[in-house]
């Protein structure tokens, strides 16, 4: 009845509400945790003691040079037609404007290819993107590129509309790139009704002009850290079942969303296989990925550092797209191992959260999936992931602790029975 | 090692619905 008592404690027993109370201590203390801050710095820490104090074996920190971008003063006002304060959050690595700020006319396109066909009126302009929110993985390329797009095109800076699902005027932030060949300009994301409101006035004719000051600045990168703890197999302490999730996050709201909830459902998840007096067969390994928000930087260290004993690696699992009402598992691997998943999946019956969706996402296990180590990642309600994702709204507001609950349920039992199976999963 | 080289496993599948069961 391993299952179910992992079930019962977790939904109904002593450990109810754990992860969601540890969680609100975390974020309420550290606050907001962007890679190379203090915030992050003292988050690393906490953590480390907390696992510590919980009881888990080999709790480490594996040392991690991640980027160091930090947002200074910044803001932007429309200034004709009408005067405007324009809520902006600068993108992740944007450089600052001059101390005088940016005026400039603004041409507002609704895609790179509108901006490529009317390449000549962009030029000395501030481009403004209004694209529509379609996926996050579709439209996030906005984000990443609007830059260096607008750039190449002679604009002066880029103002793009959040990557939301709904929006109450809040801007939401993100890492962006520059390209090596294309001169960087500052570029952030304003709200969904202001890229909405100067697109109407542009298609109405009206001219726009709008007053853009950044301050931002670049540091060598820092010293960080991935953190880990386990529980040591009993049988095959050499094979590996890995949970994880994000300890970094943006420098707004508290990071409690994305991804405090997923990398506190996978601290508990030990934390309710330890309570039960439980050791499984193989060892279960919590890594809190540091630098994540900046393209998987810790993660991509700790690849190289372990890829040697990558045929150790029993399953790679990453919860990072929230910790809402969770319906099941995404899952990549091979057939047979599929097919395993899926009749582990039916342990989760109690709970309702027994589907198995096609691939598993998450930036940090995505270097031993392409090696072909099996994959897993939560599958959770997302309907209302978008609407905080990186805006001052990722707070424990957001959070429920009952669908925490039911989580950290799914999460350790799938992790639990994978790592105390005789064989480890099929790969092709 | 309970992985064999090729990866496969050497259990049937009814095996290991079987192993699985015991957990629930």
């Amino acid at each position: 009845n391993i299952a179910k008592a992992i079930i019962d404690l977790a939904v109904h027993g002593k450990a109810q509400n754990r992860s969601y109370e540890r969680l609100a201590v975390f974020a309420d203390t550290i606050g907001p945790r962007l890679s190379g801050s203090k915030n992050l710095e003292a988050g690393i820490k906490y953590m480390f003691n907390a696992l510590q104090k919980d009881g888990l074996e080999n709790v480490h920190l594996e040392p991690v040079k991640v980027p160091h971008w930090e947002r200074g003063e910044e803001f932007a006002v429309m200034l004709e037609p009408r005067n405007h304060s324009i809520a902006i959050l600068g993108l992740g690595s944007s450089i600052a404007t001059p101390p005088e700020g940016i005026t400039a006319e603004v041409i507002v396109v609704a895609s790179f290819d509108e901006l490529h066909k009317r390449a000549q009126e962009a030029k000395g302009k501030i481009v403004v993107y209004n694209e529509p929110f379609i996926s996050y993985g579709e439209t996030v390329q906005y984000r990443l590129q609007g830059a260096v797009e607008a750039a190449k095109v002679g604009a002066v800076a880029s103002l793009i509309r959040s990557v939301a699902s709904f929006s109450i005027h809040s801007p939401h932030t993100g890492e962006q790139s520059y390209q090596p060949d294309v001169p960087q300009i500052p570029t952030a994301c304003i709200s969904v009704e202001d890229a909405e409101m100067m697109s109407r006035m542009s298609l109405r004719g009206t001219k726009i002009v709008v007053h853009l000051r950044m301050g931002a600045k670049t540091y060598p990168d820092s010293l960080s850290f991935n953190t880990v703890a386990e529980i040591v197999g009993s049988k095959y302490p050499e094979q590996v079942v890995l949970v994880s999730g994000h300890l970094d996050s943006w420098d707004v709201g508290q990071g409690a969303m994305d991804d405090g909830g997923g990398a506190f459902i996978s601290w508990e998840a030990l934390s309710l296989i330890k309570d039960l007096g439980l050791r499984p067969k193989r060892t279960l390994r919590l890594v809190l990925w540091t630098g994540e928000e900046q393209g998987g930087v810790g993660a991509e260290q700790y690849y190289q550092l372990h890829k040697e004993n990558i045929s150790n690696f029993d399953i790679v699992m990453e919860s990072d797209e929230g910790t809402f009402k969770p319906s099941g598992l995404g899952f990549t691997g091979s057939a047979a191992s599929r097919d395993i998943v899926k009749e582990i999946m039916t342990l989760l019956q109690p709970i309702n959260a027994t589907d198995v969706y096609d691939t598993a996402d998450g930036t940090d296990i995505s270097y031993w999936m392409r090696d072909g180590v099996p994959g897993a990642s939560l599958h959770s309600d997302i309907n209302k992931y978008f609407w905080f994702h990186h805006s001052q709204g990722d707070t424990m507001t957001v959070q429920d602790p009952n669908q925490m609950n039911l989580c950290a349920a799914l999460w350790t039992v799938v992790s639990y029975v994978i790592a105390d199976m005789e064989d480890m999963l099929p790969r092709d | 090692k309970s992985l064999r080289r090729d990866g496969s496993s050497l259990k049937s599948f009814e095996d290991i619905k079987n192993e699985i069961a015991g957990y629930t």
